[in-house]
């Protein structure tokens, strides 16, 4: 409960640090493997010469993910928690290291990889604008009913790897019913990273959420 | 830390309790939607006639799981951790309170599928005899690098979703390396819950392992 507090406190003040600079943040949370990366480095080649868009990169261990960004993102952080005190998710004290050594002034976008894990990253809030989290086909349509907390404070929720679609049972119905049950007013995205399928429409709704918010 | 150490007293109370009723107990887990479920599915239709199954199953939320083993298995315990103090693993508490209920003069082998998430269980021993992680094809090859901590503790690890190997990318060679790095002893089985490829072979090794252990 305290741990919660005061990540409260830290994530509100970072959230006051990024508007005072404009910056729009987003914390992209998933599964491992489900395509956290992957929708980056798409998100990063549609939209680099419109917006100047940094990455936080976070992982247990391994910087394999930030190097994956780098050169195509403005700035890159890797946060590796596995000696932090919480190694499950990152947390509002990580980010607020982070953006001391970012140039924010030069930045118009911050996209945030969280640890894999559908569950404790619900419960860290970071300072962030919008919360999204992705689920794809591989791993089945009842993730909303067996992980609930992280899709009702999603403000979207993307089904990725629909390129898959022909290969695997996901009934995209049940799960769209799931998550308008949970939370009625999520944004839901279905594309493909692989393919590209959808990741116009995802990079619209960046574009108009960043306007709106700062 | 105290945590851990309370769980480890009640994690060996636990295994003295299975041993003293011959009892060969595996911790089965994985990233969510890798294969738990189905894997134990698998199992119990290979195995019920040979070996007395119990499944004790883990989840953040809701029943299907438990409901899916239910009539298979000799006996289910569905253990949801959405309101407990810690969500993102089982614990041995959970499991001592489990086995309570369980007639343990007339079970062989349980079968423990843990919560989704390839970092906190990792923390957590149960009182099992075995770890196994679970670890899909569509999640990618280098999971191993980046939640290794899970990986170095497990006895098995298992690819799982084989079937999906022409429509994926991964390095199953790389995969391996990046476990014998970790971990030179692990067990690797390569397999589909699908098709049933290598389900034959991992049951074999169930049979062995509770032949040695009991
Ligand atoms: N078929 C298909 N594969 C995809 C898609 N998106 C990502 N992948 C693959 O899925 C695997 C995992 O993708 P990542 O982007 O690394 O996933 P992640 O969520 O960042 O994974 P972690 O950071 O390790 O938790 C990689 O092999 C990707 O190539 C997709 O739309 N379709
Ligand atoms: N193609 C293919 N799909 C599989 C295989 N094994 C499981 N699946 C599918 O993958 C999805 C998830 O499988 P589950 O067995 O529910 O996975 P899980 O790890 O128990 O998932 P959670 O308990 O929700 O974390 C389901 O749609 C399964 O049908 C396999 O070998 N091949
Ligand atoms: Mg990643
Ligand atoms: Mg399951
Ligand atoms: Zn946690
Ligand atoms: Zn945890």
């Amino acid at each position: 409960q305290n741990i919660l507090e005061a990540n409260e406190t830290i994530a509100s003040r970072n959230q006051q640090l990024l508007d005072k600079h404009k910056v729009f943040a987003i914390n992209i949370m998933s599964a491992p493997g489900a395509g956290k990366t992957s929708l980056i480095l798409q998100t990063l080649t549609r939209l680099k010469d419109r917006l100047n868009i940094a990455v936080i990169e976070g992982d247990v261990a391994s910087t394999v993910d930030a190097e994956k960004v780098q050169g195509k993102a403005k700035a890159v952080v890797q946060i590796n928690t596995r000696n932090m005190p919480e190694s499950c998710s990152l947390m509002a004290a990580m980010i607020e290291s982070a953006l001391k050594g970012m140039p924010l002034d030069d930045i118009d976008l911050i996209l945030i990889e969280n640890v894999g894990n559908l569950i404790c990253p619900a419960e860290f809030t970071l300072g962030e604008h919008k919360r999204v989290v992705i689920s794809s086909l591989p791993e089945g349509d009842d993730k909303p009913i067996k992980y609930p907390l992280i899709f009702v404070d999603a403000d979207a929720v993307i089904i990725n790897k629909m390129d898959l679609l022909p290969h695997v049972d996901f009934d995209i119905a049940a799960f769209r019913r799931s998550i308008a049950g949970l939370n009625p007013k999520v944004e839901v995205f279905q594309l493909s990273c692989k393919t590209g399928e959808g990741i116009e429409i995802w990079c619209s709704w960046i574009l108009e959420q960043a306007k709106t918010n700062v």
